[in-house]
């Protein structure tokens, strides 16, 4: 474990926190995209099927049984509890545009042929790519609510983070994983323009609207 | 061949 894979879980909690938070005490899921909730419990279903197998450490264990129960809570409180406020007419980004390609890129590139392994890679390659239903909802509806922004912007972090994480891993531990380090660069890439509408808009007060 | 990866990052 070093620095930058901490504080990046810890950005990854954050914002999965943040927006729990912003559901329960807006009682609304309005702006938020339902389908990359989805695609982020999948994500965590198919790379954590380990939890019972593969025991790394407590902390380890303890993480993946919240992400994993509160990216499920999550979809559970979009399409349930406040369905009502779920604005599924601007959260059309067609998911078999992203699930099939990764899959069939998991079952070309990967480690190991094996279940296990080839379900890591996809949940590697869907996280990449997880977000594009949120930004693309963003992108029709013009604007997002500041806390929505401030989850989009942990979440970002997160995986930038990563990024450092894996530079000292590679220089430090001679630990390189080419699919992982790949996949967080264009995951991390994909948020740079909401980086820049995030500095310049939200970190100066004003709400975040994307330019009409 | 790539070795077996120990997953060790969440």
């Amino acid at each position: 474990m070093n620095a930058f894979r901490l504080v990046g879980d810890l950005c990854h909690l954050a914002a999965i926190v943040l927006l729990l938070l912003k559901i329960w005490k807006s009682r609304s899921v309005a702006g938020l995209s339902g389908k990359s909730q989805i695609l982020f419990g999948l994500v965590f279903v198919t790379r954590y099927l380990d939890l019972v197998t593969n025991f790394v450490s407590p902390y380890n264990t303890i993480m993946k049984v919240f992400f994993l129960s509160s990216s499920i809570a999550t979809v559970y409180l979009i399409y349930t509890k406040f369905k009502a406020t779920y604005d599924g007419n601007h959260d059309t980004f067609r998911m078999e545009f992203l699930l099939i390609p990764c899959a069939l890129l998991a079952i070309v590139v990967n480690h190991e042929f094996s279940p296990m392994e080839i379900l890591w890679t996809f949940s590697i390659y869907l996280e990449a790519v997880a977000i594009l239903p949120q930004l693309f909802m963003i992108s029709k509806t013009g604007e997002a609510e500041t806390i929505t922004s401030h989850y989009l912007f942990a979440l970002g972090s997160y995986r930038g983070l990563y990024i450092m994480n894996w530079l000292y891993r590679y220089y430090y531990e001679n630990n390189f994983d080419v699919i992982a380090v790949v996949a967080g660069i264009v995951q991390t890439v994909l948020y740079c323009d909401f980086f820049y509408l995030y500095i310049t808009k939200v970190l100066q007060g004003k709400k975040l609207q994307l330019p009409a | 061949t790539d070795e077996k990866f120990e997953h060790d990052e969440l």
